[in-house]
Order: C-alpha cells, then sequence, then structure tokens
C-alpha cells in the first residue's frame, strides 16, 4: 500500500506547497509513482504542476464530499509516474458542509485507503494542505501515516509550531494512532541571516532527530517555476533547490523500504 | 466614528500580520489612536506586540463569541495611543461555533460599532486576519468599512487575488454595502527579482489605483523585530521597513481626513 504523507503547518507561506510539488518531483525521480492530492481551497499545487483552471471540473473536493472513487477524479500529469488530485474553489465550501456529516474527519482517510486504491500501485501519497487546522486539514491528518512539516527559518512559524504538536497528539489519540512524524524540513534557510541560524538551532534543540539533516535554502528558481507550471527539478535542474528537494526525496525514502 | 479596516488575504505568508503591526505603529506616530484587533487564532500580532500567552486570558474570541463589551478585552500596548485586542487559542474553534449562531457574520460588526466603542476615541481599527475565508474572516469584511490587501510578490500570491476580489464583492453583495477597497499594498518587494517587477506590472495594470504607490521592501529588520516584541519602527527606527510603513501610513491618511 502506498505510503500517506500529510504536509501541513497552519503558519502560512512556509513553503507547503512548494515542498509538495518539489518532493512529489524528486521522488518520481527516484523511480516512485507519486499522487499528490490538493485539498488547498487556493489550488497552488494544480497550477504548480500545470492544471489549468478549467481542468479541474473534478477535484478532491468530489473525493471528500461526494464519494468520487479516487481513479475518476485524479490526472496525470506532464511527468510520467506523476499524478495529481486537483484543488478547486468548491473546496472553500468544504468545512461548513463537513461539520453537519457522520464520520466527518474519516471522509480522505475512507478514499485514500479504499481497496480499489491498490490498482494505482502507487508507492507515495503526498497531500497539500490549507494554512490553517480546519476540517480538510484534520481530514489529512487522520487519513496520512505521517506528517511532514515545511518550518520557515522565521521566528512566527517557531510560534506555530508547539499548536501543530499538539494538535497532532490530538489527531493520534482520536482518529487515527499510527500518526508518525514523518519530518521537519527547514525552509527558505539563508545562512547569512541570523534568524535562520536561530530557528535551526531552536528546532534542532528541541526536536533532535525529528528535523530533517536536509535543509532547502531560499532560492528564487523555486518561486519561479509554478509561473512556468513545472517543478524546480524540470524547469532547472541544477538549481540550489533541485539540489535540495533532491536531498530530502533521499532522506524520506531511506527512512522507509527501497523503492 | 474610528474607520476599520480589515487586513486580509487567504493566501498565507504574504505579510498581513507585519502590515498590521508596523501600519498600526506608524498610525500611531502620526498622532493616531490606533486599535488592533487580532482574530488569527496564531496570535502572530499579538506576540509581535509583546503581549505574552499568559497574558491573554480575554480575547477577541470573547468579543465575536461571548459579546464581552470591547472595553473589557483590549489592552494598551506598551506605546502611547496603541491598543490591541489579543489572539489566543479559543479561536481556533470560532468558525464551528459560529456556523451555529443567529447573525454568524455579523458579531464582530456589531461589537466593533456598539455606541459604547466611542468612549475609546479611536481613529482607526485594524484587524489581522488569519490566511482563510473563514467565518472569522467574513466577520472582519462585514465589520470593516474597507479592506488592505497585501500582496507578496510572488507568483501564487497573484493565483489568490481574483478569488479574495470576488469575495469582497459577495460580502458587498450580502453583509456590507459599504465596504471599499482601502488598496492593495506590495510587500516582500525585491526590485532585483524578475518575479517582484512582473507581479508589480500586472498588478498596475489590473488594479491601477487600487494598488498603493508605497512599495514594501523585502528587509531583513521587518522579520527580526517580531522577535524582540516591537513594531520594526521602534526597533530600528531607520530601516528601510521602517520607511515604508511610514510611507503607508501617509498615504492611507491622506485618503481620509487628516487625523
Ligand atoms: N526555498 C524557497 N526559496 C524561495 N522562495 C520560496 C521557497 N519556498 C517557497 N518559496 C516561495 O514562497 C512563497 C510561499 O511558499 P508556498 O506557497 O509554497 O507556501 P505555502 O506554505 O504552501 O503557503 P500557503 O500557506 O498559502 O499554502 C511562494 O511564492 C513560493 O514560491
Ligand atoms: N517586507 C518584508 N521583508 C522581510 N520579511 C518579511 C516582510 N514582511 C513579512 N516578512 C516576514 O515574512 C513572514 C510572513 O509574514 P507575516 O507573518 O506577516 O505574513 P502573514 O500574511 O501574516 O502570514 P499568515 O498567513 O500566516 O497570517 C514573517 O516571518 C515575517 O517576519
Ligand atoms: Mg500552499
Ligand atoms: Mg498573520
Amino acid at each position: 500500500a502506498p505510503r500517506i504523507i500529510a504536509i501541513t503547518n497552519q503558519k502560512g507561506g512556509v513553503g507547503k506547497t512548494t515542498t509538495s510539488i518539489n518532493l512529489a518531483a524528486a521522488l518520481v525521480e527516484l523511480g516512485a509513482r507519486v499522487l499528490l492530492i490538493d485539498i488547498d481551497p487556493q489550488g497552488n499545487a494544480s497550477t504548480g504542476l500545470g492544471i489549468e483552471a478549467n481542468q479541474r471540473k473534478l477535484s478532491s473536493y468530489d473525493i471528500v464530499l461526494e464519494g468520487k472513487p479516487l481513479k475518476d477524479v485524479i490526472q496525470q500529469t506532464a511527468w510520467e509516474g506523476l499524478f495529481i488530485g486537483p484543488a478547486n474553489a468548491d473546496l472553500a465550501s468544504a468545512d461548513v458542509q463537513l461539520g453537519h456529516q457522520e464520520r466527518r474527519t474519516r471522509h480522505l482517510r475512507d478514499a485514500l485507503r479504499n481497496p480499489s486504491v491498490q490498482a494505482l500501485n502507487l508507492d507515495y501519497i503526498l497531500i497539500d494542505c490549507p494554512p490553517s487546522l480546519s476540517l480538510l486539514t484534520v481530514n489529512a491528518l487522520v487519513a496520512a501515516d505521517s506528517v511532514l512539516v515545511p518550518l520557515q527559518s522565521e521566528f512566527f512559524a517557531l510560534e506555530g509550531l508547539s499548536q501543530l504538536m499538539l494538535t497532532i497528539r490530538e489527531i493520534r489519540n482520536s482518529g487515527n494512532a499510527d500518526l508518525r512524524i514523518e519530518g521537519i524540513v527547514l525552509t527558505m534557510y539563508d545562512a547569512r541571516n541570523r534568524l535562520s541560524l536561530m530557528v535551526e538551532r531552536d528546532a534542532r534543540d528541541n526536536l533532535g532527530d525529528l528535523v530533517f539533516r536536509t535543509v532547502i535554502p531560499r532560492n528564487v528558481r523555486l518561486s519561479e517555476a509554478p509561473s512556468y507550471a513545472q517543478p524546480v527539478l524540470t524547469y532547472d535542474p541544477l538549481s540550489k533547490g533541485s539540489e535540495a528537494y533532491r536531498a530530502l526525496a533521499r532522506e524520506v525514502t531511506s527512512r522507509h523500504s527501497p523503492l
């Protein structure tokens, strides 16, 4: 069965989408078959992988709220082995609608762990989450085997981490006892910036091995790539951003069975 | 009556809190009395103005959900003329709780436009919003006279703008007919970066005078200031960040009657 990783942090703009797109692409480079589920109503991961707004008639909304089978909603991207469950604005009302339903936190889990998913022969399912601890994000945490947390190398980002860790513990106690922390990855890191060094020291002191050795540097090629609707690994394969996400993919896969 | 400005953008990490804190401080420097309402469960604006977590027994949650009078919840900050309605983690459940209530989008409006608020003799009330179009953000849009939108000079940030404009139009048609756009301010702008120039050109071509002339440059002093629990205007008064927010305050006040 594929390993399901939720990429989440309720702090905004920390690199969740950038990590989702580029880690997915780097895992595919290593030979994996990867599905990226975009559950953020903004749909940035879908845009970043070239899915036009008019190609998202069926979206993660249909998986989570309409019970449509995964295989009917997901699309092949331009890259062999990389699939996407796109997001559209319908997701904006998902929270309110989920609120009234039975098993409201388990809709995504039921969809991703349905026996029919085996036929897709996936190695990884990544879930790009919105910047909140809403019912959509809780659905991702209940569905996932593990959580990968992008941590921006900034002061406000540290503040949110303890709240997120509390939420993960609550989910483990209520909806998903097996939920593990895949790891915390430092993003937008700038070694010349005192704050980056401070955040790294704080994170490694308090979280130890949970923090990946790989650090993602601030690299303008990472923010340019989405405007060309592709991962940085194909936009600028030799950039620092590409190298960093390849290293992250190697570190993630080394923690599980080989591909 | 004070002018109420909601500082909002559902895209995460674009500079909402940084703009809220520093525009508030710059308006106070011009002689205004300003209240900053923090309705983001992350509570970054509260932290950035030095309100410790254990000093937030009463918060915006009590204003929006418990109907407590504003004067009982707001606190004086360390800067004369600058007040704050702090946020705490209680707000995380506000959306679900608001969902079941009458007048669920008007709780904040009723609190901020209550006649007793006149006695506080405020010139401006700024509202720092979370990165979502949730009921809390809708409460801010229904309460406000106008909306100030920080726009990060990045590709993904442009994508969310049209969604936000649609939401503002919906609010104008349903809950708040007088809602105006105060303006759109470019943030984290780096003139050496092609993307910044592209985003500025796109924004000014499509939105014209709605885009403030003032542009906020990327400036490390802005991201350091919160770790010293103060606005950049007192942390490093001569920094580019301070200068930019002073210019923004002058531009905002020039659009209204003099203080
Ligand atoms: N390492 C990096 N170097 C430079 N720019 C980056 C880096 N990582 C992300 N960015 C840029 O920073 C912005 C925020 O990143 P991104 O959108 O991935 O964060 P997010 O956590 O998904 O945001 P949201 O909370 O809105 O979902 C984007 O414009 C992105 O292109
Ligand atoms: N002009 C700037 N130059 C450099 N850093 C900045 C600038 N503006 C904001 N920052 C930093 O970027 C990060 C994001 O800014 P901020 O937290 O204000 O955004 P936000 O929109 O409030 O985020 P959220 O969506 O999580 O509420 C913060 O760490 C902040 O210190
Ligand atoms: Mg994102
Ligand atoms: Mg904020």
